[in-house]
């Protein structure tokens, strides 16, 4: 079993932009 | 003990679980004879639950519900936590509560007591809940996850256990 | 000075979207891949490079049109460009260079974070073959190959996957020369 990490990264507080 | 499910917006159930509490050096969970009923408890709990989510009305004075009533009332009302329903319905003892999502997905947890009576800390149970709605999401945002597919993960799982263990026992 | 042009550009040049849009929306695209393949996994991988090397062959216009640099001298030079600027300039995010070639004509692009993959978890089937942020690949392909480069990018390990870290390697085969027109 491959370790999930979607769990341990934060919702809220992750903010992260892409060029539109 | 608590048993604790997801349910669909099919009532289909996406993930059960049943939680244990530490009496001494054992597990104390639900006696057998009520572990086989919990699933049909939270059953009958679903139509009480399914009339506060479509309420309109804030004010709600029927039934065994504490908390703050209907599901639709941020319309009237400023605050924003409105999903957690409190106390829904009652069994021989049993407390049945509930918490709905803004996808209409129900987490609905049987409290039980082996001593004696139910003591629900309110505050402790909806941070519970709130803890698991965020786990929710973020599973939903899988693009591999369909909406009302079970969810199977053993990090979910793992997570909403230790979850129980810091609000619920 | 190429990491404070890529910060400057992205800063007060880039029209910037929310990110979870732009993961969201991937992970729809290759989700319905999967489904139109019949989870064939490397049909789905050809399907995704085929979509990159679409875009990287006119993304390459717009990145010169930002960055207005000059043609790279070398491959650490075209390393630095793409680390540094394009991919700072498009996603916000730097990967590492790292493991050279002895010809310095392949190097490795270490992706620390990697916004098209945040919160997905393959399933069981996918986790061998489906190389989930292919496209990227395919960006670097086209884009290369519009400034003349003929190089082979690929994968060759994906935290999705279950390993440490996300690796792209990038390989120049040659340099092409413009066809003079009959």
């Amino acid at each position: 079993l491959v370790p999930s990490r979607m769990y341990s990264e934060p919702l809220i507080f992750k903010k992260h932009e892409v060029s539109l | 003990p608590q048993y604790f499910v997801i349910i669909g917006s099919k009532d289909n159930p996406v993930y059960e679980a049943e939680f244990t509490t530490q009496q001494g050096q054992l597990q104390q969970g639900f006696p057998q004879n009520l572990k086989e009923l919990n699933p049909f408890i939270l059953h009958a709990s679903l139509d009480i639950i399914e009339d506060l989510q479509w309420k309109i009305n804030p004010n709600s004075q029927s039934g065994n519900v504490s908390g703050s009533g209907g599901f639709l009332r941020s319309r009237n009302v400023a605050n924003t936590d409105n999903c957690y329903l409190g106390k829904v319905d009652y069994f021989y003892g049993l407390v049945i509560t509930a918490y709905l999502t803004y996808s209409g997905m129900k987490l609905v947890m049987v409290h039980g007591n082996l001593t004696g009576d139910v003591q629900i800390d309110d505050n402790a149970v909806k941070a519970f809940y709130q803890e698991v709605h965020e786990l929710y999401i973020k599973t939903l945002m899988n693009p591999f996850y369909q909406i009302n597919d079970p969810i199977t993960s053993p990090a979910f799982d793992s997570r909403v256990r230790a979850l129980a263990r810091k609000y619920l026992n | 000075s190429l990491r404070l042009a890529g910060e400057d550009i992205w800063k007060n040049k880039t029209e910037k979207v929310n990110g979870e849009l732009f993961t969201l929306m991937y992970g729809s695209i290759v989700s319905q891949l999967c489904r139109d393949y019949q989870r064939c996994f490397p049909k789905v991988n050809d399907q995704l490079y085929t979509m990159g090397y679409n875009i990287g062959v006119r993304l390459i216009e717009d990145f010169l049109a930002r960055t207005a640099l000059p043609r790279c001298e070398n491959m650490i030079r075209t390393s630095e460009v793409i680390s540094k600027c394009a991919f700072k300039i498009f996603l916000n995010i730097t990967p590492q260079v790292s493991n050279w070639s002895t010809d310095k004509n392949a190097f490795s692009l270490v992706l620390v974070e990697n916004p098209l993959s945040d919160f997905v978890e393959l399933p069981m089937d996918a986790m061998k073959q489906l190389w989930y942020s292919n496209v990227l690949c395919g960006v670097l392909k086209g884009a290369l190959e519009m400034v003349q480069l003929d190089c082979d990018v690929w994968f060759i390990s994906d935290v999705l996957k279950g390993d440490p870290q996300t690796e792209i390697r990038v390989k120049l085969n040659r340099v092409l020369k413009d066809e003079i027109p009959i």
